[in-house]
């Protein structure tokens, strides 16, 4: 029986909102260790790869492991009827056919719920454990996303150029060209504003702005993101939450 | 502005 209890119900429906245009059926893996999540867009291109952790949970018990195949349109649906402040507790039993939704307004004693009915979704578990990066960024995650909605307006594909002293993004399109370069640098006094760049060789890659577009919506869940670049190898862009995170894998675009 | 790339290939099933 899965039994998780968020104190807000904020933090799920962020979670859900970061991820929900990208993919739409979704198997949510629930144990002891938490909940944990992958699908892949209908494109093949992007990966999303979700841990929330039982620290995340006001109260989490989980005695076995119980998928939740989930239309993630649907939940919104739901998710949208709670208030932010709300307890927000996920209830299934061992072999669920649905998964309950329980919203408590603490203040008020109002308790709503409603139940999802659960899918059954066939869909590969991927291992994406264990890729090496040539580099790793760690940015502020709201000026990433400037960055990728500024450029996006001059080309459908942004150039990330990484070496020892700058991050260069790059696009050009017909109407012209745009470039940002971000400098590593450290912040003593706020920390999350901090740029970090390790670097092990230099790192030129292309990505369709319609998939960092999608990327970005994650921007609310952490001040910060971590980009992991390897040359012709899919990014992995990273939020993490308090206990867990989102990522996202995306294929890069290869020169004709 | 390129060929978008899949993902296919790069990760095995679990």
């Amino acid at each position: 029986m899965l039994e998780g209890k968020f104190e807000e119900a904020s933090l799920f429906k962020r979670i859900i909102d970061s991820f929900k245009d990208c993919v739409q059926l979704v198997n949510f893996n629930c144990n002891e260790h938490g909940i944990a999540a992958q699908a892949v867009d209908d494109s093949r291109v992007l990966l999303v790869s979700l841990s929330i952790g039982t620290e995340s949970f006001q109260e989490f018990r989980c005695d076995r492991g119980v998928t939740l195949g989930v239309d993630l349109s649907s939940l919104s649906k739901i998710l949208r009827c709670g208030n932010n402040n709300d307890n927000l507790t996920l209830i299934a039993d061992d072999t669920p056919d649905s998964v309950l939704l329980l919203f408590e307004d603490t203040k008020k004693d109002r308790i709503s719920e409603y139940s999802l009915k659960l899918m059954d979704i066939d869909a590969d578990f991927l291992d994406i454990e264990g890729m090496e990066y040539d580099t790793v960024i760690t940015m502020p995650s709201a000026e990433f996303a400037k960055v990728v909605r500024d450029l996006n307006q001059l080309s459908d594909s942004l150039n990330i150029l990484v070496t020892k002293d700058t991050v260069k993004f790059v696009a050009e399109g017909d109407i012209g060209s745009g470039s940002v370069i971000v400098k590593p640098h450290t912040d003593m006094d706020k920390p999350q504003e901090s740029v970090k760049v390790e670097l092990d060789k230099p790192v030129d890659l292309t990505f369709g702005s319609k998939y960092l577009l999608d990327i970005i919506k994650g921007a609310g869940l952490s001040d910060q993101i971590t980009i992991k670049l390897s040359a012709e190898t899919p990014a992995l862009f990273e939020f993490s939450l308090q206990s867990g995170y989102l990522q996202f894998f995306l294929a890069p675009k290869f020169n004709e | 502005t390129g060929v978008q790339g899949r993902l296919d290939g790069f990760f095995k099933v679990k």
